[in-house]
C-alpha cells in the first residue's frame, strides 16, 4: 500500500510544484497587462488634453 | 474543480498569446 | 508511517485544489483584462480614423 501510494505523492507533488510555477507566470503576465493598459491610459488622457 | 487537467496547462500558451498582443515580444 | 504519510497527502490534493482555482481565476481576470484591451484598442483605432 505504501509503495502504491507512493507514485501518487510524487506526481501530486509534481502537479503542485507545476500549478506554483503556473500560477507566477499567470502574475506576473496580469503586471506585464496591467502596466501596458495603465500606458495607454496615461497616453490617452495626455492626447485628450493636448 | 473544472480546471482538469489540460486546460490549466493551456493557461501558459494562452499567456504567451496574450502577452505578444500586446506588446511584449519576450515571452 | 502510512498515518503519518496520509495527512500530507490530503494536505497536498487540497492545496491542488486551491491552487487550481486561483489559477482559474487569473486566467478569467486575464480574459476580462484583454477584452477591456481589445475594446479600448478598437476604440483607438476608430478615433484616429475619424
Amino acid at each position: 500500500r505504501i509503495n502504491q501510494q507512493n507514485p501518487s505523492i510524487r506526481e501530486i507533488r509534481q502537479e503542485n510544484r507545476e500549478l506554483k510555477a503556473s500560477l507566477e507566470d499567470h502574475q506576473r503576465a496580469l503586471e506585464l497587462i496591467m502596466h501596458k493598459y495603465r500606458e495607454h491610459m496615461h497616453h490617452k488622457i495626455l492626447n485628450s488634453k493636448v | 474543480s473544472s480546471v482538469s487537467n489540460t486546460t490549466w496547462r493551456q493557461g501558459r500558451q494562452m499567456l504567451r498569446q496574450y502577452l505578444q498582443e500586446i506588446g511584449y515580444t519576450d515571452t
